[in-house]
């Protein structure tokens, strides 16, 4: 898995 | 005490619509260590107010900070200060510029 620095979580409200 | 740098904003969105209707992308940890609004969805609570914008970091929310927080958890907060009904209404303390602060 990528290192988690380059994570690109988004979270809709 | 609040991160009243001279780029923050306070931006108070009233819960007018059934959902806030924004994202956000970083949290602690990532390239985004604050978290960013990536979308204003029309319809939404925050399209209404007018006033929050991609783009913005949100540094607080309802004046507790979000510094050193994960998305999950960042994310959680946003999430429950929308269900409270303690307030009819959320402030966001938000920054245009993409600083780590």
């Amino acid at each position: 898995s990528p290192p988690k620095e380059y994570e690109d979580e988004v979270t809709f409200f | 005490p609040g991160l009243l740098d001279p780029t923050s904003t306070l931006i108070r969105v009233m819960k007018s619509a059934s959902t806030l209707g924004i994202a956000i992308e970083g949290g602690a940890n990532t390239r985004q260590p604050l978290p960013r609004v990536v979308t204003i969805q029309r319809g939404g609570s925050a399209h209404a107010c007018g006033k929050l914008k991609v783009g913005h970091v949100i540094l607080e929310v309802n004046g507790v900070s979000l510094r050193g927080k994960e998305h999950k958890d960042a994310a959680r907060m946003i999430a429950e200060a929308f269900k409270t009904k303690e307030r009819d209404y959320i402030d966001f303390l938000v920054t245009e510029f993409n600083v780590a602060l």
